[in-house]
């Protein structure tokens, strides 16, 4: 049973997938609630750890080291999350590549301008809509005969694509945006009531409203 | 083989995202 | 030992990750001559296989498929290239993240300009170069000490990332950008000259001289 200290800063989605993975592996992860994003990770005794100095960032009790969220939620988790055949961990790293290829960089382009992080560009915003529906679609089509992404039960993969779904669900998949979205939205409902991902993330309040971004 | 690569979507501006990430939760970190 | 069919367009640095796995695993893994990009792909019979119509992906012989490079090179691959422990397994994931997170988007974003691929744009441009320098320091830190990225023998974390900077190594970095980063070019061209890499990859020389994209 791996035990350690997450270093993050609150709402943090990437380091979400390590905390959830934890629970469901009864992995003993602490968040270090003394870390401060922008100064901890900047000391010279963080980035000989931790050489990017990007959190989440994770040290074991017995000393080993590991940045990313996916690999730390690799590393505490348990055999059933990372997938039980050669077949079902290579979907699981499928699932984990699609994740961050094809469903993160539409969503930062979607969701960021709305949150003033970065500069409303409407090329590139109404193409972020169009990549966000074909990975939706997929997801979509692929969970019409499935309950979870990989196997029987909840793996990495579910973890994964649900943190990287939670912006959009709550900023900008209204309900008429995710209609068509039949299989994701109840995948997705399941995902984010399960006890071990709502004592993570929370109460997920699905957007009602898509917020508009002030150009 | 340079024209197939028209297709291949990469994330090409990821740094000036990772740039306004870090810098918007520093910022609610202080 | 895993055999199967293979689907790429040539010269595929993300098909490389499976082609050079699978001639390490002694997979059986057939590069399917008859896939014309760009047709093939978008045939009802291959998108009922592979939803995104995306490449590579790979059906093994009893009728799994697959997308993804990084996912097909771990379905062909063996024990000694998917790591042996946790936390070895981790500290591969975290390098096929860190070869797509960090190196990917800063290499296509210097080299697709140059090869004609994207519109040039300086900003983006000149922050792909900042970008590729972050990640080549991170990398020449970490095998200062070490032959390969992760335990004693090359994984799939090794392959993952130097198919990742071909571009890199065969357009721009020449000798003057990659002088600082003596280590990973010791690394690099270990990699690229194994009698496996270079069955898939050929013969790879690397920049004498920077391509400089035409505004």
């Amino acid at each position: 049973m791996v035990s350690g200290t997450l270093y993050t800063y609150p709402e943090n989605c990437r380091a979400y997938k390590a905390l959830i993975a934890a629970k469901y592996a009864s992995a003993n992860v602490k968040v270090d609630t003394s870390f401060v994003f922008g100064e901890t990770n900047k000391t010279e005794a963080f980035l000989r750890k931790f050489p990017s100095g990007k959190v989440p960032a994770f040290e074991s009790s017995d000393g080993k080291c590991l940045q990313n969220g996916d690999a730390i939620a690799y590393y505490v988790a348990n055999e059933q999350l990372r997938g039980k055949t050669d077949l079902e961990k290579a979907q699981i790293l499928q699932w984990i590549c699609f994740a961050e290829s094809e469903i993160l960089p539409a969503s930062c382009a979607w969701v960021f301008p709305i949150l003033g992080i970065v500069q409303y560009d409407k090329k590139t915003f109404d193409r972020s809509k169009e990549d966000v529906k074909a990975a939706l679609g997929i997801l979509n089509t692929h969970l019409l005969t499935r309950t979870y992404l990989v196997g029987e039960r909840i793996s990495l993969a579910d973890i994964t694509v649900a943190c990287n779904l939670l912006h959009l669900y709550t900023h900008v998949l209204d309900p008429n945006f995710r209609k068509p979205y039949v299989n994701v939205n109840r995948w997705f409902t399941t995902m984010v009531n399960q006890p071990n991902f709502k004592a993570v993330a929370g109460e997920v309040h699905l957007c009602a409203k898509v917020a508009e971004v002030d150009p | 083989m340079a024209q197939n690569m028209v297709f291949e979507n990469v994330w090409l501006d990821k740094g000036k995202y990772d740039d306004a990430e870090r810098i918007y939760y520093e910022g609610k970190a202080k």
